[in-house]
């Protein structure tokens, strides 16, 4: 645990004086390799050592605590800070229905969180359509279908020689006519290197205007997510992040390295496979798990 | 690094941070470099060309792991395809049948992922496109029914390979190993040496959690073979080297599309050129 091995690299530091530059340098080491280990990208990791570093460096060594227990509370407020404040929930359209849309890369939970998200809006009083956008995936539109006869939401779905624009489009369309709240739109995975792809999730939020374009990344992603989500922030603005599979024991550093380096802010954690509701992100919880 | 004409503190940095990004993890970073400033000490190793030699030389013995062959010529041979959700298993079985079937050997698929939405309609439209048969019970049956069920039909048939698609599952769950655990015994129990080869599939994209995952399925199957999916995203894939370094098991397949054809014999050169580009 990083808290015992901080106690081993400060342990020359006694209860008087002030921290100093040589007292943290093994300490910066142990962070690092426990960010590192967490996904944390290198890059990210290297500004946010800098940073505690100089929180450190100068301070009191209290007495009434073991420097260990200190550098962690300065290494825990900060990577706290940068993962941002508390989510202030999901946006709401000022007229007409909310369009959510959600994208990521294959596999990362998408179709099941749209569902997630569908269900949310249903509990708050709300009045939810999906759309089901991915025609390329063998069984996609079944298995949205699937999960919104289980929540009891309505699914769009057209055939799948229907373009994923027009059928966000339509879905759109209906939403408004049907006077439903919100549209969640659920599209195919993608990996940022597609430039069709890529062109075509730009479409797709030109043609809807999202309240709301979430990022839905899976918490075991590795050093790749900087370049992944940078590059579909780059296309159609990302409004907020959804972190899947946090019910596993993966650290979730993928989620400060994209807070850090695009600035969108952590929305939603999923934990589980089922269709319930999502947790409500907060940052020292996530904090905690990503230092370990 | 490996075009400067002198080698510094910072260059040695930079290759560790290279490797980092690769996803192999800080601990092997250090060690792999570490072993490689010695060698450069050792051995005078003057140029950066020889370097890169003698870097690639080191990861490329690093992946020696075995034999990466798939298990075959058992009648039929069993494939059970494992690991966590949305990893690629269900796309890379209907790839490895396509793969099976341009080689003349005949596939039965097995659907017992009986869980997630639309998981059995995935399989079939899979097997349908491929013309193989696939064995499925309706959603919330219980897998190891399917797989007993599959077993026989296989047999029957004479088919050369039975796949076997089982639910994602988080290795931490334990009721679910629990669960795939029990599949395990219904195989072995219908014939003493299946499953022939176990192969976990991991996302390309994942980071150190591969590590866990690789151990515990481990530990609860026996993993044979690894399918190292989604290689053809921006992600290296570098954990394979801790796995490997860890736990011996062989990276047999790598992914790289959602196509039928997007799957390749894994190559430690080719991967290990792509990790130090
Ligand atoms: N354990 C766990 N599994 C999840 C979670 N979210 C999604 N899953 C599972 O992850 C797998 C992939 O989920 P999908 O919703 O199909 O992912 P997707 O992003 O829509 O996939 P593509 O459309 O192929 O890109 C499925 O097995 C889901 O049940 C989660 O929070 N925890
Ligand atoms: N780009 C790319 N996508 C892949 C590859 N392999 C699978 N996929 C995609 O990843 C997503 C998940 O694939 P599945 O085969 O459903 O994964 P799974 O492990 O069976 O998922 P669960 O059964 O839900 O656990 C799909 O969108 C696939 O098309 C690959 O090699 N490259
Ligand atoms: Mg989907
Ligand atoms: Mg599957």
């Amino acid at each position: 645990r990083l808290t015992e091995r901080l106690d081993a690299a400060l342990k020359k530091m006694t209860g008087r004086g002030k921290i100093r530059e040589a007292d943290v340098d093994e300490a910066m080491r142990e962070v690092r390799r426990a960010l590192l280990e967490a996904d944390v990208h290198f890059k990210v990791a290297r500004s946010f050592i800098a940073a505690v570093r100089e929180r450190a460096v100068g301070k009191e060594v209290l007495s009434s605590v073991t420097p260990a227990q200190q550098v962690v509370k300065i290494v825990h407020d900060e990577l706290t800070e940068l993962l941002g404040r508390e989510t202030e929930g999901l946006a709401k359209a000022s007229d007409g229905p909310t369009v959510i849309m959600v994208i990521g890369l294959q596999g990362s939970g998408k179709t099941t969180s749209a569902a997630k998200l569908a269900l949310r809006l249903k509990k708050a009083g709300g009045t939810p359509l999906l759309a089901a956008a991915d025609v390329k995936r063998p069984a996609a539109v079944e298995q949205l279908r699937t999960l919104g006869e289980q929540i009891d939401v309505p699914v769009h779905f057209e055939s799948a020689k229907s373009k994923p624009e027009h059928i966000a489009r339509n879905a759109l369309d209906k939403a408004r006519k049907d006077k439903h709240s919100a549209v969640i739109v659920d599209t195919a995975g993608r990996i940022q290197l597609d430039e069709e792809l890529m062109e075509e999730v730009r479409r797709m939020g030109k043609l809807t205007k999202p309240d709301e374009v979430l990022f839905v990344a899976d918490a075991m992603t590795g050093q790749e997510a900087v370049n992944v989500a940078a590059e579909f922030h780059e296309r159609v603005p990302l409004t907020g992040l959804i972190l899947t599979k946090m019910d596993g024991d993966a650290r979730g550093g993928a989620a400060l390295s994209i807070r850090a380096v695009t600035g969108v802010p952590v929305k939603f954690l999923a934990q589980g496979e089922k269709v319930e509701p999502l947790e409500v992100f907060h940052p020292d919880r996530l904090a905690s798990r990503i230092l370990g | 690094v490996f075009t400067r004409s002198s080698i510094g503190d910072d260059d040695w940095e930079e290759l560790e941070d290279l490797l980092i990004t690769g996803d192999v993890g800080p601990e092997f970073a250090l060690d792999i470099v570490t072993r490689l400033r010695q060698q450069v000490k050792d051995e005078g190793i003057k140029t950066p060309d020889a370097m890169l030699a003698a870097m690639q030389t080191l990861l490329i013995e690093a992946l020696d792991a075995g034999s990466g062959e798939l298990a075959g010529g058992h009648g039929p041979t069993i494939v059970l395809v494992v690991g966590v959700n949305g990893s690629g298993k269900t796309t890379s079985i209907a790839k490895l049948a396509h793969s099976l079937k341009r080689a003349g050997l005949t596939s039965l698929l097995a659907a017992a992922d009986t869980f997630r939405a639309g998981a059995i309609d995935q399989l079939k439209i899979w097997g349908d496109r491929l013309d193989q048969r696939v064995v499925a019970h309706q959603p919330g049956a219980d897998p190891a029914a399917v797989v007993f069920d599959a077993l026989g039909a296989a047999t029957a048939a004479g088919v050369d390979y039975l796949i076997i698609d089982t639910a994602g599952r988080l290795q931490t769950n334990r009721n679910l190993m629990a669960e795939l655990e029990k599949v395990v015994r219904v195989l072995n129990r219908a014939d003493a040496g299946a499953p022939h080869e176990v192969l976990l599939v991991l996302d390309g994209l994942t980071g150190q959690n591969a590590l866990s995952q690789a151990r515990l399925f481990g530990e609860a199957v026996g993993v044979t073979g690894i399918i190292l999916a989604k290689l053809d995203s921006s992600s290296k894939g570098g954990v394979v080297f801790p796995i490997t370094e860890e736990l011996a098991v062989p990276i047999k397949f790598v992914g790289t599309g959602e196509s039928i054809d997007d799957l390749a014999v894994f190559d430690p050169t080719e991967f290990v050129e792509a990790l130090l580009r």
